[in-house]
């Protein structure tokens, strides 16, 4: 499914480069659930990004489903996002101007959805997440956890192959959260491989492994189930 | 310090009425260190900006030093939230145009703190949560937990007698999460009072009551040290 090797990310400033990541090797299997934990500001959002082809890394290279996506083109690398990847971002990337249904269906426009077949499949999605109620809400009439719900719907939307969620319960109260983790434990039993950033213990003990990083580097890469 | 009084806050979005906060009553006294708890989209923020005069009630009063906050004008409003209440957003609201330091020292602009001073005093905060070496990224160039940080060295800025800060370790590991608790509780001791919504158990362990809130109302009122 994934496979990064030495995959390095460097931002230049100008003055200073930044080393967010610094040769990070692993391989992830179509249907594992796997957490990354590690320190604010060790390099978790930027790998997710570029394991979800939203970045490219500065050196290395990294091989979704056999194919090399540090060498594909931007529309390839548009259509593999599309099709394969839901991605939950960790400051959420709402639309403003579009309802928490509306953008729940943006995935499902882009891959040529009919109109009725995508506002059921976003209700539904809404009411998995718990917002039945607030399905017209925009971005800034719904509260924190809200917005987070929203924007794991809409990675949800086209049933893609790989879920990569970047802290999804992050704004979640406990019991809530909860549900979030039951809802995605029940995607990987259907075979979806999910990935999740978290700082929550809780979340990481319910995945089957967990890759910590620091500083740039994985520093561990724990199988939980003792295999 | 702080009295509400049959607080209510109703959002109208025409063919339908949200009831956020539903007659809400406490008092909550100088040097007190209190944690709201609750579901999401019980109401959370919506009574933290109530309480940091960023919005009025629909109903109710809301008493902070012996002056009733609903019924001031907008610009002793504003003036108020600069010298008496240092607020940490759920969603940070940084301007993005500026650097963290730069972030940092508005507050301390508003209060017409010189140049020298306000560089200095900045610097200081951001060292104090972690930020040193980050102190001129701009936030697109911040992880989501070093965005929090800043957050909380702006509340900071200008020492207020009031620290409300919603959800400021949501996006934090366990340990960075434990400095920023350290921090408030130091400041805390030193009489500031402090109020902290959170969805986390163990920041909730260490203040000394718990406000529950559900549906719009309180629920619960819960002295932790059993005075
Ligand atoms: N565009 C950028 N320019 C410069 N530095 C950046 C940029 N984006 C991120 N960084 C830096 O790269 C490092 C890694 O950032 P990243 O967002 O991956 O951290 P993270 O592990 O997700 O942290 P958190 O848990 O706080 O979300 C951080 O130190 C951050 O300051
Ligand atoms: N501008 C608005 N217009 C309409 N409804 C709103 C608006 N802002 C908030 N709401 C609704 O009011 C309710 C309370 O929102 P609030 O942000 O206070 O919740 P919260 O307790 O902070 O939740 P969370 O823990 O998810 O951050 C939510 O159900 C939300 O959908
Ligand atoms: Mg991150
Ligand atoms: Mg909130």
């Amino acid at each position: 499914m994934f496979e990064a090797r030495n995959v390095t990310k460097v931002y230049d400033m100008g003055a200073v480069q930044v080393h967010a990541l610094r040769g990070v090797s692993f391989t992830i299997e179509q249907g594992e659930m796997v957490a990354i934990m590690g320190p604010s500001g060790s390099g978790k959002s930027t790998l997710m990004q570029l394991m979800g082809c939203l970045d490219r890394p500065t050196s290395g290279t990294i091989v979704l489903d056999g194919e090399d996506v540090t060498q594909v083109r931007d529309d390839r690398l548009a259509e593999i996002r599309n099709k394969k990847i839901g991605f939950v971002f960790q400051q959420f990337n709402l639309l403003p101007r579009l309802s928490a249904v509306e953008n729940v269906e943006l995935p499902l426009v882009y891959a040529g959805v009919g109109r009725r077949e995508r506002r059921r499949r976003a209700l539904e999605l809404l009411e998995a997440v718990g917002l039945g109620e607030r399905v017209h809400h925009r971005p800034n009439e719904l509260s924190g956890g809200q917005k987070q719900r929203v924007a794991i719907a809409r990675a949800l939307a086209n049933e893609p192959a790989v879920i990569l969620a970047d802290e999804p319960t992050g704004a979640l109260d406990t019991r809530t959260g909860a549900e979030i983790m039951q809802l995605l434990a029940r995607l990987n039993e259907q075979g979806h491989t999910v990935v999740i950033v978290t700082h929550d213990p809780e979340v990481a003990s319910r995945t089957r492994r967990v890759i910590h990083i620091r500083d740039g580097l994985i520093s561990k890469d724990e199988r939980l189930d003792g295999s």
